[in-house]
């Protein structure tokens, strides 16, 4: 599996 | 000026060991509304985002907003000069580079002053998105703690599937595998001993042991931890602090390759 990262998810405004 | 008082400064020492762990440096920002904190695992895996409410401190008193970037080892170093009964209050002048922590025995008999050098940190604030989750788990955190540690032991990953009969936590590894099932418990004695799923739709998400084992550092700030989850977006671990805010962790999800 592979460990996707929070900042996929969450963007800088 | 900035200057916030906290008879009970054992909570300071017990947010900054649930967050030292993960992050080597932060930057508290300061506001009228209170201090909060936002940053990541040099990873990019996990967020921290805290809340400590300017009317949870017994003193309280920002003229203007300070930001306050500090090496979090660092920090933790002068907390451990703090009894657990001391107050503590956290001082910086406006455009200060130290922060001065003043420890104060509950007889006064002894004060107590560190100065800490600040750092210049270039923070990048994520926006967050708000979510109507499809599953919520509010369960006593020490239990949390306690599978998350067991089931580190069979395996990287911990998969959390939640139906509304239940919530289980599973396991694989190279030993074997291993499953842990909570019912639905609301009829408790102790609130604190509940568990409880409000739940739209089933999910089943797969998520590193390493970093959920890092958020139960936070057990010892709350009785309940609540789990907050949708298929395909990082999953919230929140522990809410009594009458001042909250630690809450953002982890984000394995997927299949």
């Amino acid at each position: 599996m592979a460990q996707k990262t929070i900042t996929s998810f969450f963007k800088a405004p | 000026m900035f200057e916030a008082r906290l008879v009970q400064g054992a909570l300071l020492k017990k947010v900054l060991e649930s967050i030292k762990d993960l992050l080597n440096e932060a930057t508290w920002e300061c506001a009228a509304t209170g201090i909060s904190l936002q940053a990541m695992d040099s990873s990019h895996v996990s967020l921290v985002a805290l809340n400590l409410r300017s009317d949870g401190f017994d003193k309280y008193r920002c003229d203007r907003n300070v930001s306050l970037g500090m090496n979090l080892t660092n920090m933790a170093k002068i907390m451990k000069c703090a009894s657990n009964d001391d107050v503590i209050t956290i001082k910086a002048q406006d455009d200060a580079d130290t922060v001065t922590f003043v420890f104060e025995t509950p007889n006064q008999e002894k004060i107590s002053d560190y100065e800490m050098k600040l750092m210049n940190l270039d923070t990048e604030h994520l926006g967050i998105p708000d979510t109507d989750y499809s599953c919520i788990v509010k369960m006593p955190s020490v239990e949390f703690q306690r599978i998350c540690r067991d089931l580190s032991q069979i395996g990287d990953s911990v998969v959390i599937s939640c139906t509304k009969e239940g919530v289980k936590f599973s396991a694989a590894g190279d030993l074997g595998t291993g499953n842990v099932k909570l019912a639905q418990n609301a009829n408790v004695d102790k609130e604190e001993e509940a568990v409880v799923i409000e739940m739209q739709e089933p999910v089943s998400l797969t998520f590193a042991c390493r970093y959920l084992n890092s958020f139960t550092k936070a057990t010892p700030l709350a009785p309940q931890v609540q789990l907050s989850m949708s298929s395909d977006v990082p999953l919230v671990v929140e522990y809410k602090l009594e009458d001042m805010g909250y630690v809450r962790y953002y982890l984000a999800p394995k997927i299949e390759d």
